[in-house]
């Protein structure tokens, strides 16, 4: 079984290129064994 | 008829010590596949999409069948003194922690209540910084990152992508991306109840026009996550942040694995398989997750909706509509609110 997560989050500005504290970032690295409660980004 | 007999005792162990072997050899070439393909996503090589024979086999087979069956063997329910062995095994085999398990194991009266258990009371802390999203499920990430281009395409595997909005339906509220890859943002105020959204309501009506001013706000990316659940996972699925749910949608379809091997060769796998997409907004903006279910964990029961069953007898011509069956949540414009960690759906066995 798969869980599939989908949302908007605040983004650097393409046109300045310049990632900002208000950026959403991922936490997680591909292959990471993750669990419930454990954060996925911030 | 003794010449007969004879040839019976013969064959008999024979065949079955050829079966065994080959199964044997057929589970040591999957150890092996998944070692090297362990060491190369250690390595960061990303393998790439490739169908097989194996693959195109498995459309033939009647696999939602095969699910329920397994569904059905796995609830016949156990003799207490058997059912601690049973469990045990299971943990061995598939790496569960016994020690989480909120009840004393033969307090499972079958295999499928087990697999479905709940956790000790804190086994699960949840990550307290507000503007943070907490993983939904345990398992293994196995992609994350931005959606892009006008498409919203999310990528299955390297050289194999599909849309986001056939993941989740045509009538979804997925904003749309603009050249950019920014998104569509029509709120300028956060929710998280009906309250909290009325206040917002007179925060934005009573603000100067510099703060409702589009430049001042955050540019908004749209961005996805797919955890894969192994066999041993705890299999409830909780809420990854403060958010309300305002659709709920069921796309019945096919039951195949979703396993690293099967992402790989099976195209369109999430969009094909049978699923449940739960929508709505978070304090960002659009937020889905959509479960979706394999031949081993065949249904998905949603705890905000008691009466929702999935993996039932279908038509074929039902089971392959683009059309999902869609039920909106009350009252309108808030849908059901759902706290960080509020335990939502579970997928059970067949």
């Amino acid at each position: 079984s798969t869980v599939v997560l989908i949302f908007q989050a605040p983004m650097s500005n393409s046109s300045k290129e310049v990632s900002s504290a208000s950026d959403f970032n991922f936490s997680v690295k591909r292959g990471d064994k993750i669990r419930v409660g454990e954060a996925i980004g911030r | 008829s003794t010449n007969s007999s004879e040839g019976n005792s013969f064959l008999v162990p024979g065949a079955t010590a050829a079966t065994i072997l080959m199964l044997g050899a057929l589970h040591a070439r999957r150890l092996y596949e998944d070692k090297k393909l362990e060491e190369a996503r250690d390595k960061g090589i990303d393998m790439e999409f490739k169908p097989d024979v194996k693959a195109t086999v498995m459309r033939f087979l009647p696999l939602r069948s095969i699910s329920r069956c397994w569904g059905y063997l796995s609830s016949i329910e156990l003799p207490i003194w058997l059912r601690p062995h049973v469990y045990k095994a299971w943990a061995r085999a598939f790496h569960s922690n016994l020690e989480e398990a909120s009840l004393p194991l033969d307090h499972y009266a079958s295999l499928r209540d087990f697999f479905v258990r709940s956790l000790k009371e804190g086994s699960r802390p949840m990550d307290a910084d507000p503007k943070c999203l907490v993983s939904p499920a345990d398992g293994i990430v196995m992609r994350f990152g931005e959606i892009k281009g006008a498409g919203a395409m999310i990528e299955q595997v390297k050289g194999f992508s599909y849309s986001a909005i056939s993941l989740l339906g045509t009538n979804s509220a997925l904003p749309l991306i603009k050249e950019d890859n920014s998104s569509e943002d029509d709120s300028c105020f956060e929710f998280t109840s009906k309250l909290e959204r009325k206040r917002s309501w007179w925060k934005v009506s009573l603000a100067s026009p510099e703060v409702r001013d589009p430049a001042q706000r955050p540019v908004k990316g749209l961005f996805y996550c797919v955890i894969y659940l192994g066999l041993g996972d705890y299999h409830r699925i909780h809420s990854p942040a403060d958010w309300n749910v305002s659709v709920r949608r069921h796309f019945p379809g096919r039951l195949f694995p979703v396993n690293e091997r099967a992402a790989r060769t099976i195209g369109n796998l999430y969009i094909e398989n049978e699923r449940v997409v739960l929508e709505g907004r978070w304090r960002e903006g659009f937020m889905a997750m959509a479960a979706v279910g394999a031949t081993n964990i065949g249904s998905i029961d949603l705890f905000i909706e008691p009466d929702f069953r999935t993996n039932r007898p279908m038509k074929t011509k039902l089971l392959f509509n683009s059309k999902p069956e869609e039920r909106p949540y009350e009252p309108t414009n808030t849908g059901v609110a759902l706290r960080k960690g509020d335990e939502v759906a579970a997928f059970n066995m067949g």
